[in-house]
């Protein structure tokens, strides 16, 4: 290694690579080439035979994109099979040592897909010489052949009904890809990798449930998606928040969802307030008309039409749940209104509850067209 | 706006251009409030912050600035969370300008959409840009009426392309009036009963609008994101 000494052990068969702290001398190790997942073995050891010294490497390379289109050509059955033994050959657990195709994997891979790729005009990789190979039952030597229902597509693959491979984007994506249209029949969301909504059956991305955006049209990927305990409440993005902080005109919830739909008038116009999961009235003592300002603001609504404190003949005094206009309040600060209100403990001494009207903003009129005598 | 005709000044008075130094104008906008405008997020794909933009409203020739035009620094731009690029899905973005308009016969928000209000199948709406015309780009606010269409029919012309609820198609097959390049993010505007006009898309995407694939045009759904857009305003205003 030019960095440091020479690595210790292994034999000289380790990589100057020293992130390590204790060299792996086995040099086998797990596959993670997706396009090869689906093999009779499940460790590899490098260079491989295209002279790819890692998976990442291999991963890049141009054979990799190679080999997977060129099995959807359905040339030869066990096409993947042999492209896998040359990305990541197999790792002999025993040797630690490469284990190859044999030969005739090599060269009936070869010969019948090698004329489909003259076609477009592409060449047969240089490195697969199929003499490097050991013939089978060669002595002291052993190599790889795919056993007869070895699984041709790779986990990214589809596998039409005729056996050909095509790509697991193209199932069911209203085009057929198949020979035999098999790609295009049974189009499930669970076929296309998807999640299906129970109710209207729609298929979603499985990133999609309990992501704080309802998708299905019953908001079912957006049930069961937190634990929050009684003393809490669930925020749109399914984080829980105490109930004592809900519309306390701070954001606790990242998406501040704490905050929204606090401030609503109800049938009859009175200003309700939603806090801390309970349904209030606003006790008329010490409101104004900038509190009216801001209630109408945060609606979403215009300029204040009126306020009217009315007597609250319905209920028993003390027996409502009222809020109080915070007395420190002062109309500078731009609380929405749930902030700039509190719970006293006591009942409202004029027993008066707001009643507001807002006018609505005013939008979409053009100005009228000048008129000119003709 | 491909097949349209040029405006008579003030008669889309919630029409912006947003712009850029030193390009000028980049994409359409939409006033919807005294500091609130509408545009699509793909106008800000690579110039995300808020400092090199500004919205000009109240013009109709971009080459000759108007009395009546007002000119407001972007103060923040609000671009939805979902925006996908390659689908081109949640295409909106809301724009926070740094002081209120003064609002004139020139300079007027349009309404939005109520919660689940749609324009109706096969219903007559207009679109206005200062995009592309075909050959060139014009100088004068351009207007064309175009023709709500299905999801159903919209999808049949756009096999390599999902057209989602977050979408609305308008136009003709024969895209003979279409919104095209420079137009993204201007108005959808459909005429309700009582003679107000209500904001249903926004200009998002289509085919290569002077090149012989045609069909209508795609927009941002601006009714599903009513209550979105209601949010982040009451989210900003309260610095929430």
């Amino acid at each position: 290694c030019t960095s440091t000494s020479c690595s210790s052990g292994c034999h000289g068969n380790t990589s100057c690579d020293l992130r390590n702290a204790s060299n792996n001398c086995s040099g086998c190790e797990p596959i993670s080439l997706e396009i090869c997942m689906n093999l009779p073995y499940n460790s590899t050891r490098f260079p491989n035979y295209l002279g790819h010294h890692s998976q990442k490497e291999t991963s890049m390379s141009w054979e990799s994109s190679l080999f997977p289109a060129l099995v959807q050509t359905n040339c030869y059955k066990y096409l993947m099979f042999f492209a896998c033994t040359v990305l990541v050959p197999m790792c002999d657990p025993v040797t630690q040592q490469r284990v190859p195709p044999c030969r005739s994997l090599c060269r009936n891979s070869k010969e019948r897909c090698e004329s489909v790729l003259g076609i477009v005009g592409l060449q047969w990789p240089e490195d697969t010489d199929c003499a490097q190979f050991p013939e089978e039952g060669q002595a002291n030597s052993s190599c790889l052949l795919p056993d007869p229902d070895v699984n041709e597509c790779s986990p990214s693959h589809f596998k039409c009904r005729s056996g050909r491979c095509v790509l697991s984007s193209k199932r069911c994506d209203g085009h057929t890809d198949c020979d035999d249209d098999s790609d295009e029949e049974t189009c499930g969301c669970v076929e296309r990798g998807l999640w299906e909504c129970p109710g209207d059956k729609t298929c979603i991305h499985h990133n999609m449930i309990c992501d704080g955006f309802p998708d299905c049209s019953q908001q079912e990927d957006e049930n069961n998606c937190s634990a929050c305990s009684s003393h809490e409440m669930e925020c749109t993005n399914h984080q829980c928040v105490h109930r004592s902080l809900w519309c306390d005109g701070s954001r606790h919830c990242s998406d501040s969802s704490d905050e929204w739909n606090c401030v609503s008038l109800s049938d009859e116009g009175f200003v309700t307030v939603h806090k801390a999961g309970m349904e209030y009235r606003v006790c008329a003592d010490g409101w104004s008309s900038n509190l009216s300002s801001v209630a109408c603001t945060q609606m979403g609504l215009g300029s204040p039409l009126s306020a009217d404190a009315v007597l609250d003949v319905s209920s028993a005094a003390g027996r409502r749940h009222w809020l109080h206009v915070d007395p420190d309040w002062n109309p500078q600060n731009m609380f929405p209104l749930q902030g700039l209100l509190e719970k006293r403990g006591q009942s409202c001494t004029s027993s008066k509850k707001i009643s507001l009207k807002c006018t609505r903003d005013k939008c979409g009129r053009r100005p009228a067209a000048r008129m000119v005598k003709r | 706006i491909l097949g349209g005709r040029t405006s008579r000044p003030g008669r889309w008075p919630w029409q912006c251009s947003l712009q850029s130094e030193p390009s000028g104008h980049i994409c359409g906008c939409v006033l919807i409030g005294n500091k609130w405008a509408l545009t699509v997020a793909h106008c800000f794909e690579g110039r995300e912050s808020a400092d090199v933009w500004k919205v000009v409203l109240g013009i109709n020739n971009l080459d000759h600035p108007s009395p009546y035009m007002q000119s407001r620094h972007v103060k923040s731009i609000i671009v939805h969370s979902r925006y996908n690029r390659a689908v081109v899905d949640y295409d909106i973005s809301v724009l926070e300008l740094e002081s209120e308009v003064e609002v004139t016969s020139y300079v007027r928000p349009v309404c939005l959409p109520g919660r689940g209000q749609l324009p109706k199948a096969d219903q007559y709406c207009h679109i206005t840009g200062w995009g592309h015309v075909g050959l060139r780009m014009p100088f004068k606010l351009q207007e064309g009426e175009v023709r709500i269409i299905s999801v159903s029919q919209c999808q049949s012309y756009f096999d390599m392309k999902t057209i989602t609820s977050r979408m609305l198609c308008a136009g003709y097959e024969a895209g003979t009036i279409d919104s095209c390049m420079g137009d993204s993010g201007g108005p959808l505007v459909c005429e309700e009963d009582d003679g107000r006009w209500s904001l249903y898309g926004l200009t998002s995407w289509g085919s290569v609008c002077f090149s012989k694939v045609l069909g209508p045009g795609v927009y941002a759904n601006v009714t599903h994101f009513t209550e979105w857009i209601e949010r982040q305003i009451y989210l900003r205003t309260f610095n929430l």
